[in-house]
């Protein structure tokens, strides 16, 4: 997280720390699912087999102290099956859910994010909460971080995309945030965390989109998985279970 | 004389029937029935000459060694004697019939033909009970000494109860060592009642009736054996025993009091010695099926259906429990139950007791708990929980229709289970609450 602050315990209780191919976010839906980025799991340009340990992890926003805490083991993972590991730039169906193998006890510092039901989340200027535990001032950070972000304008971040010669693919599933102006962004390490935003008629904190992709950290758009196009996968899935 | 072969029936004519008959002619037809029929005769044709007491050409008929007329003439004429339609009857089996012709049959110098008789016969049958003993008989009959039973062409004897028919087939002994009795009501009475009985008895009579059902005997006047003024019973003794136990040995002139046997079984036993000249006895059994002690219940939680005034032998009934009490014989539980009034009084199955269900302890709420709305720990009938969710980190899921008021109201219902009325046994379920961080984010500097 650049340019942000240090949360406070219960600021973001949905917020997971990982560690699979390195560190990781993610967010806690109901009481027993994990949502994060499908490349946390399935790196691209990852030469080693994919058979790391997925190390999970809630409850708190130091990192000592939510690792104290003791991982949730793993049941289950379901990667998206729109997401390419081998396409360095392409992050389409950059989303996975992982299953716990037991439910978590809810608290003030462990909470479920709610999903979107409409566009009106993705409002171009609408101000949203990255939080992780990603890299902050060229340092790992040791506790959860957040900023603020602005939604930004699809055809500025397709703009910006062009003028600096990327092929990356910006799809309808994924949507961009921050400013070139700005220092905010989110970072490595901040992956899988969500974008969230606070709806004032529900007067409920709604994950809009997952921290995906970027060119580097800072100035810059940073690109996120839309997550209104993936909530009937993310119940199908959940049924299914 | 002819003989006319044993048949039941015939007809006898005159000669040359229906010509006239001849003159100087005389016959007589000996008519038999088999034994135990007697003879009975008609004349369906008379036509014989008439004279003053039947001198010249008469019929004569005799039965049993006695004459039963002379007859002559026409049927339907005042001349002569003829029979017209008199029947006559034997006492035997047999008839004679003699037929007499004189000389001539002329009537003032004309000579007269006169065309005869037809007769029928037939056997009748000979009740032989109703006729008198007579001791000059030529064939005495011994008549039956006790009770005679006619029957056509026959006739048998048979003896009083205690009495024993002899191989003569007519008189009677006393025997009365085994007389059995199986009739729901009767009555017994010494041999020759209220006559003396007769000496040297050894009498025995059983009363045997069906199972569930117990003898009662109430003895009648006269009550007379022979007895002693010291000694009890020393010469004739009437005992009673029930199911083989005694119940009472009985003699002299003080009628014994009503017995309540308490057995579907009496033996009557009666001695008696080589005299006396007492009348005896007789008693009138009756039966009165067994009942079994009115139901009651133990407590107030159990019904009896359909409660009777009375039970007897074979009748039943069935106990069930008010709502929300259970049935239990002992420590076992029941899903019914029914008793049966066996055929000694009692029933074949003690009354059970309803003890009051029990929902057990209420299923755990994952991510809740419950509170007692009734009495703390009591899980019986009627008990209320009300189930919660922790919140703000939970809240409880139930049916859109459902009420607030109702949900997640748990009551021990009469079946045992805990049930919500919507729900049902399912327990709600306590889902987390997304999006509702306890201390959101707020920031001050702008």
């Amino acid at each position: 997280i650049i340019g942000g602050q240090r949360a406070q315990l219960g600021n973001f209780p949905w917020q997971a720390f990982t560690n699979i191919h390195g560190r990781g976010g993610g967010a806690l839906l109901g009481d027993r699912w994990i949502l994060t980025a499908a490349h946390t799991l399935y790196p691209k340009e990852h030469d080693s087999p994919n058979n790391a340990t997925v190390d999970v992890f809630l409850g708190h926003t130091s990192v000592e102290e939510i690792m104290k805490l003791g991982n949730h083991p793993i049941r289950r993972v379901s990667i998206h099956p729109d997401y390419r590991q081998d396409e360095s730039n392409n992050f389409e169906g950059d989303i996975a859910l992982l299953e716990l193998e037991n439910s978590v006890a809810l608290g003030p510092n462990l909470l479920p994010i709610c999903l979107p039901d409409n566009e009106t989340f993705y409002d171009n200027g609408l101000m949203g909460y990255v939080s992780g535990f990603g890299i902050t001032a060229e340092r790992i950070a040791s506790n959860l971080r957040f900023v603020r972000l602005p939604v930004a304008r699809r055809e500025a971040c397709e703009n910006w995309l062009r003028g600096l010669k990327r092929k990356d693919v910006f799809s309808q599933s994924m949507f961009c945030a921050g400013d070139p102006s700005l220092k905010q962004d989110s970072c490595q390490g901040d992956s899988g965390g969500v974008f969230a935003v606070r709806d004032p008629n529900s007067d409920r904190w709604v994950a809009t989109g997952i921290v995906s992709w970027g060119i580097g950290c800072s100035r810059g758009y940073g690109f996120y998985t839309k997550l209104l196009n993936y909530v009937d996968w993310i119940k199908k899935e959940m049924e299914e279970e | 004389s002819i003989f006319i072969p044993q048949k039941l029936f015939g007809e006898v004519t005159s000669p040359l029937y229906p010509k006239p008959y001849p003159n100087n002619f005389e016959r007589t037809t000996v008519i038999t029935v088999p034994q135990g029929y007697r003879v009975k005769l008609v004349f369906w044709q008379f036509n014989l000459e008439p004279s003053e007491g039947c001198f010249y050409d008469y019929v004569k008929i005799s039965a049993d060694k006695k004459n039963l007329g002379r007859f002559c003439g026409q049927l339907g004429s005042p001349l002569g004697n003829p029979p017209g339609k008199k029947e006559f009857m034997s006492r035997g089996n047999k008839m004679l019939l003699t037929f007499h012709t004189d000389f001539s049959n002329e009537e003032n110098g004309t000579i007269m033909f006169y065309r005869g008789f037809l007769a029928y016969y037939q056997a009748v049958d000979l009740d032989e009970c109703a006729s008198q003993p007579n001791s000059v008989e030529e064939d005495p009959q011994p008549w039956c000494q006790h009770l005679c039973h006619n029957y056509i062409g026959g006739y048998f004897c048979s003896c009083h109860p205690g009495y024993k028919l002899q191989t003569d087939g007519h008189s009677c002994q006393a025997e009365c060592s085994s007389e059995l009795y199986t009739e729901p009501s009767g009555y017994i009475s010494s041999l020759e009642y209220p006559k003396p009985y007769p000496p040297d008895l050894r009498c025995n009579y059983s009363i045997r009736v069906e199972r569930g059902l117990t003898l009662h005997l109430k003895f009648l006047e006269p009550f007379e054996i022979d007895d002693h003024q010291q000694v009890h019973c020393p010469y004739d003794q009437l005992q009673v025993y029930a199911n083989g136990k005694n119940i009472g040995e009985f003699c002299g002139t003080q009628r014994p009091p009503d017995l309540d046997s308490s057995s579907n079984a009496v033996d009557l036993l009666f001695f008696t010695d080589e005299s006396g000249d007492s009348r005896g006895w007789k008693l009138h059994y009756t039966t009165e099926i067994i009942k079994c002690p009115q139901p009651k219940a133990l407590d107030e939680f159990t019904i009896i259906q359909d409660l009777q005034p009375q039970y007897q032998f074979r009748d039943y009934f069935i106990a069930t429990c008010k709502q929300g009490y259970q049935l239990m014989e002992g420590n076992k539980m029941l899903l019914s139950f029914t008793a049966v009034c066996q055929d000694d009084g009692t029933w074949h199955r003690a009354m059970p007791r309803c003890k009051i269900k029990d929902c057990g302890q209420p299923r755990s709420l994952p991510n809740g708990d419950f509170k007692y709305t009734t009495t703390k720990g009591v899980n019986t009938y009627q008990a209320s929980i009300q189930y919660y969710c922790h919140e703000p980190y939970y809240k409880m899921l139930t049916r859109a229709e459902s009420s607030e008021s109702a949900r997640g109201k748990y009551t021990c219902t009469a079946q045992g289970i805990w049930k919500n009325g919507q729900e049902g046994e399912k327990i709600p379920r306590c889902l987390p609450v997304c999006g509702k961080p306890v201390n959101p984010v707020e920031q001050t500097q702008r």
